[in-house]
């Protein structure tokens, strides 16, 4: 998370908002829910208090506007700049502008008012932009399901830097105060278990992905550490515990696979279409699972793990090769058994087995070393 | 001759690209350069800052995945302070 230059907050805990005026997208009502609701996640979690006055004595005044609208930050038109807020402070300070030429919503099409007045009044409050995907300061607008609605823990965090935990007990959170993961050392003790195993590993825009159960570990290589994030903070429309996952780089695409069914994505964007039946790929019906999955970059085939079989797909034709499927042992020799998960990094396969894994030369397809699966983690 | 298509394109690549760094990575807002080594192309630089933000992969180039995140909808704020 991050606050703004000199950190401004307010100054009194129970503070005041105006709604200006209205969009015609919804009824009033709803836009008065929606921004209720919005305080509420930060009310839940501070002990701040959110009270609806139509006086000219509100702190935070929210209005809806197109283009021009009287501050430097005009807006743009459909789509791209959705809203803004000001910080803490007089006059304009805590503000919020929601851009009118936007459709507003109370549901998952875009764009849902209540997802974003909840970011707008994070700024609001005195929150900048946070860098973690999946927190709701981050930037970028992403769909998630209203209805339990949860702050990450890097939310919490920041708003609490700046004004502590709930004194007051809430009633009835409409989003849970529990953080979503606490990084217990259990948790952070699992990554370094030397038994680790996991049940899918793929890329994803330049981070590794280690999935096990409903959690992912993502090791990036641009942030120290690793992060443990729930599947669900994620993709809150997915189920978790997958069986293998990959990416097509170049199409900045990666597919899950969890039982008969898979799905494509888009960093955080679900394609439209899925989930698909895994059959639809060309799998003879027996094939009720896949175990791991692995893009090559080299042959543009993705190979898919079967029990103690594999298959090759061409992403080309989108279709599965003939002669297979073949069995692992006799094309990735050394690798005599099934394989959990798999991934491809600079021109190797790492496939996991157990708490094992092997790193195989792309085009040789030899072992050239075996290591513990948790190896990424720095343990 | 009219510019070959992927030309124009990486022309509204570029020009997208440098509104949202302006926008949102104060790119030529800053009056004094940080004390760093000078920068052959601040466009360049401001596509770093943004892909690390982003976590994406910090190249400097406008790649198929950067601009894909620079048409995002998003919030008006800047990333970055001044």
């Amino acid at each position: 998370y991050s606050t703004f230059p000199m950190s401004p907050k307010w100054k009194t805990q129970n503070l005041k908002y105006r709604i200006e005026n209205y969009t015609p997208d919804l009824a009033p009502a709803d836009t008065e829910a929606a921004i209720e609701k919005a305080f509420k996640v930060w009310s839940n979690v501070t002990p701040l208090t959110f009270t609806r006055v139509n006086g000219t004595d509100a702190d935070i005044r929210i209005s809806f506007a197109s283009g021009y609208h009287g501050d430097f930050y005009s807006f743009d038109g459909p789509g791209r700049t959705l809203a803004h807020a000001y910080p803490p402070g007089y006059g304009i300070g805590g503000d919020a502008h929601f851009d009118e030429d936007e459709t507003w919503t109370k549901d998952s099409s875009s764009y849902n008012l209540f997802l974003v007045a909840a970011h707008e009044f994070g700024h609001s409050l005195g929150l900048d932009h946070s860098k973690i995907p999946g927190s709701l300061m981050y930037p970028v607008y992403v769909y998630r399901d209203p209805r339990d609605y949860r702050l990450s823990q890097d939310d919490i965090s920041g708003i609490q830097n700046l004004y502590g935990p709930p004194t007051h007990s809430s009633t009835e959170p409409s989003v849970s105060t529990t953080p979503i993961e606490q990084t217990t050392e259990t948790s952070t003790t699992g990554m370094c278990d030397p038994h680790l195993t996991f049940d899918a590993v793929t890329t994803l825009r330049g981070e590794t992905l280690f999935f096990k159960d409903r959690y992912v570990w993502r090791k990036s290589p641009h942030f120290p550490g690793i992060e443990r994030d729930l599947v669900s903070s994620l993709w809150p429309t997915l189920p978790s515990g997958f069986d293998a996952a990959y990416e097509i780089d170049k199409k900045d695409q990666v597919f899950l696979f969890k039982g008969n069914q898979y799905w494509a994505i888009k960093g955080y964007d679900i394609q439209p279409g899925f989930p698909k039946n895994i059959h639809t790929l060309g799998f003879s019906k027996h094939v009720k699972k896949i175990d791991a999955a692995v893009y090559d970059h080299n042959t543009k085939r993705t190979y898919f793990f079967v029990d103690y079989q594999y298959w090759s797909y061409n992403e080309i034709t989108q279709s599965m090769e003939k002669g297979y499927p073949r069995k692992i042992s006799v094309d990735f020799r050394r690798v005599g058994h099934k394989v959990d998960a798999a991934f491809q990094e600079n021109g190797y396969f790492y496939f996991f087995h157990g708490a094992n894994q092997y790193e195989i030369d792309t085009k040789t397809r030899k072992v050239i070393r075996i290591m513990k699966s948790n190896v990424w983690f720095n343990c | 001759f009219p510019i070959a298509p992927e030309t124009e394109k990486e022309n509204e690549d570029l020009l997208l690209a440098k509104k949202y760094l302006q926008k949102f990575f104060n790119l030529g807002k800053e009056e004094r350069p940080a004390f760093k080594r000078k920068s052959l192309n601040p466009v360049t630089d401001k596509i770093r800052e943004m892909q690390a933000f982003y976590g994406l992969e910090v190249t400097g180039d406008l790649n198929f995945k950067t601009v894909e995140v620079m048409k995002q909808p998003r919030c008006g704020i800047p990333d970055v302070r001044q």
